[in-house]
């Protein structure tokens, strides 16, 4: 989801 | 988190500190796009929107809170330090980089994941982040030569960006479903806009003479 990769990686 | 990773935002986020001290220190902006410093600033605005909503991580907040800040402050130097300003070259740096806006903001309502206004402005990033670097790279073709510290900062960007697509090669191989392919395109073609200027600063590094 958008919010995993949000956080993911910058 | 793999070596690549950290490795790759460290290269980051020493190139925009390399580029703030120099703007800061010798007070000049010589041969700095503030097109591309713009882009940057919008890019990282629209791609770090979670940052006050939600919180991974020390690490990630704060390198967010550095990109974010050091961005602004490069426009905000290039565009009203009075002493800072007087050195940046208007007439060269001519980029119509709206139009990159404009075309990234379309392509992102017309591409991306899913249709939601957090996932299209961060997919816009993505696209914006792939094109930032044109402005500067024709400036610098324009004035046909390139100070060191200019020099330094592009080859860290594009550093930064080559050990992004090592991470992800890393990360394909260890995790099973990781596939993202609007951010590997992306950064795909971004690390081959760097192509050039690394063929050209190698050959001036080699000869050990002045990049032009």
């Amino acid at each position: 989801p958008l919010q995993q990769r949000m956080h993911d990686e910058l | 988190m793999n070596i690549f990773r950290l490795a790759g935002d460290m290269t980051h986020m020493f190139s925009v500190l390399v580029l703030l001290l120099k703007i800061h220190t010798i007070k000049s902006c010589a041969g700095v796009s503030v097109k591309t410093q713009e882009l940057y600033a919008i890019v990282f605005a629209t791609r770090y929107l979670d940052i006050f909503t939600s919180f991974v991580s020390i690490y990630n907040t704060f390198m967010k809170l550095v990109f974010l800040g050091s961005s602004f402050s490069i426009v905000w130097y290039m565009r009203y330090h009075k002493a800072v300003h007087r050195t940046y070259d208007r007439e060269q740096d001519t980029f119509r980089h709206w139009f990159l806006v404009l075309s990234c903001l379309l392509l992102a309502l017309l591409i991306h994941e899913k249709f939601t206004f957090l996932e299209v402005l961060w997919t816009f990033s993505l696209y914006l982040e792939a094109v930032a670097i044109l402005p500067q790279l024709v400036l610098l073709q324009r004035t046909r030569n390139i100070d060191n510290l200019t020099g330094q900062y592009i080859f860290l960007l594009g550093g930064y960006r080559g050990l992004y697509i090592l991470n992800w090669i890393y990360r394909y191989f260890t995790e099973p479903h990781f596939v993202h392919w609007i951010t590997w395109i992306t950064g795909l073609v971004q690390t081959l806009l760097y192509a050039d200027f690394f063929y050209y600063y190698f050959l001036s590094w080699k000869n050990n003479k002045k990049l032009n």
